[in-house]
């Protein structure tokens, strides 16, 4: 089972 | 002072149909440089970045910086009124809360003004971390929107695999699973028409198709569309809007549980 990533968790907020 | 005119409008109509369906709302930071926006979709999957340069219109003038946040719904109800032969101006006072859009047919017997209410946006910018990818693809963007469009009706998912010989991209569901193997193009008389692959390691990644058709919607704006992956990252499918900039969609990858 796959479990979809949120962007947040890869890009840092400015 | 703000003001923007660009002599082939018919690229701010497709600009707005590859933004609308990922986003509601999106603030237009202006600077010299040119119109930047760069927004999340409403589930924080994936990330837009339109980059418009200031050389790539025929007149550009943005005298101090400022972010105008606007309803896409509304600017795309607003394009829609202009034609595809249409010079098209954006302009804004400095600290306004409209912004206006005037139309001019080719001849200039017709122009029209429609102004628009900005809105106050909570801008959260992101920092994407400058990466070497492992694997990147050019193939044509039709190609990329035919094969999105064809396995979306197997499953939520597509598994995207590039190795040296090709990419493979999969879909798995009730009814069975569907794969698509392009070759790298041996030999193309047109540069749009190929498949070129760069790799420096075998990269698989499982991403929702959702979104890969959202991002479709930019194929107006390029002949080509580019795909970067590295292992347990986001992929970038990056679309060129002539000479003037580029919209890259970000979508964070499905990891196993």
């Amino acid at each position: 089972k796959t479990k979809q990533k949120s962007i947040t968790s890869f890009f840092t907020r400015k | 002072m703000f003001e923007a005119r660009l002599l082939q409008g018919s690229l701010l109509k497709k600009v707005m149909e590859a933004l609308k369906e990922l986003l509601n709302e999106a603030a237009w930071d202006c600077s010299d440089a040119g119109i930047q926006l760069q927004a999340m979709d409403n589930s924080h999957v994936s990330l837009v970045s339109l980059n418009l340069r200031a050389e790539g219109f025929d007149k550009y003038r943005c005298d101090r910086n400022l972010s105008m946040g606007m309803n896409l719904g509304s600017m795309s109800k607003i394009l829609k009124c202009a034609s595809n032969e249409d010079i098209i101006t954006i302009k804004a006072q400095d600290n306004a809360d409209t912004v206006t859009f005037v139309f001019e047919s080719p001849d200039q017997d017709k122009v029209s003004d429609y102004e628009m209410k900005l809105m106050n946006l909570d801008q959260e910018h992101l920092g994407i971390p400058e990466t070497d990818y492992a694997c990147t693809i050019r193939l044509p963007s039709s190609e990329f929107a035919r094969i999105c469009r064809d396995l979306s009706q197997f499953g939520e998912s597509m598994v995207i695999s590039c190795t040296k010989e090709g990419v493979r991209f999969s879909a798995t569901g009730d009814i069975g699973t569907g794969n698509i193997k392009l070759a790298q193009s041996a030999k193309v008389d047109k540069e749009e028409e190929a498949v070129v692959i760069e790799m420096q390691e075998p990269v698989s990644l499982t991403f929702a198709c959702r979104y890969l058709n959202s991002f479709t919607k930019a194929t107006s704006l390029s002949k080509s569309v580019q795909l970067s992956m590295s292992p347990e990252v986001p992929l970038v499918v990056e679309y060129k809007i002539e000479d003037i900039g580029h919209v890259r969609y970000y979508l964070a990858p499905k990891i196993e549980d």
